[in-house]
């Protein structure tokens, strides 16, 4: 049975997951009629640099964060933004879009010079976060545990960020018996969706490389977030 | 040194 501070606690977490979205003036942008490869580029680092803005915007309401030492604010949010986004955005992604649209998406992403090895796991994972049919709770959970992850690099106080990580797995666990009666194995499924993303995350560390060696231009947030010179 | 960007949107007040 989920607590009255529990409900609470996870109320603030959904509430700032639905309030800092990509604003729908920059997200209409990706079904604009041009196709060229570099414009698809620019388009999804432009999508790339909000979803980092609203990142950060909604880790500023979990719970405790913002008390914890600003290095380790920061070590978290260079840590996780990679893995966050991409749960993100496959949220995004597998939500029921207007028909058409996932498909000029899908097409928009395919044309923009990332390479075939590293687009293959990202729409995998895009198809097995769609497959689990998460409620809301579940998606605005899953996403600040990603970005509450103690064993992220320089991270310093890893207890301080497990005590803040604890609540909401427990809460996550109660949700998926809650909603999901019938899969005892559901809240295994989705933490397993998070050892899927840090392949991800590495992939696209490979990517950013392959990208800087053919001088591919990013957004200062970007850069910084992505630690790349 | 650069001003960080990541540090600036976290000191901004977390618009309620």
């Amino acid at each position: 049975v989920i607590t009255k501070d529990q409900q609470a606690f996870m109320n603030v977490i959904l509430d700032a997951y639905n309030r800092h979205q990509i604003p729908p003036d920059v997200a209409k942008k990706l079904l604009q009629e041009q196709y060229s490869a570099e414009e698809n580029f620019l388009l999804l680092t432009e999508m790339a640099t909000s979803q980092v803005q609203v990142l950060v915007e909604f880790t500023k309401h979990i719970p405790g964060f913002l008390s914890l030492d600003h290095e380790d604010q920061i070590a978290l949010l260079k840590g996780s933004a990679v893995e966050a986004s991409f749960l993100r955005s496959a949220q995004v992604f597998s939500s029921k879009m207007p028909n058409g649209h996932t498909e000029v998406l899908e097409e928009r992403i395919r044309k923009s010079g990332i390479s075939e090895e590293f687009m293959t796991p990202m729409f995998n994972f895009y198809k097995t976060i769609g497959e689990l049919h998460m409620v809301e709770e579940e998606q605005a959970l899953l996403t600040a545990i990603t970005i509450m992850t103690p064993d992220r690099p320089y991270v310093k106080d890893q207890q301080a960020v497990e005590r803040l990580q604890e609540p909401m797995l427990d809460v996550l666990r109660k949700l998926c018996a809650l909603h999901h009666p019938h899969e005892p194995q559901y809240f295994a499924r989705l933490l397993g969706r998070l050892t899927e993303l840090r392949t991800l995350n590495h992939y696209h560390a490979e990517m950013l490389t392959s990208w800087r060696m053919n001088d591919h231009k990013f957004t200062p947030l970007l850069c910084e977030i992505w630690d790349v010179q | 040194e650069e001003p960080s960007l990541l540090k600036k949107l976290l000191l901004a007040p977390a618009n309620s």
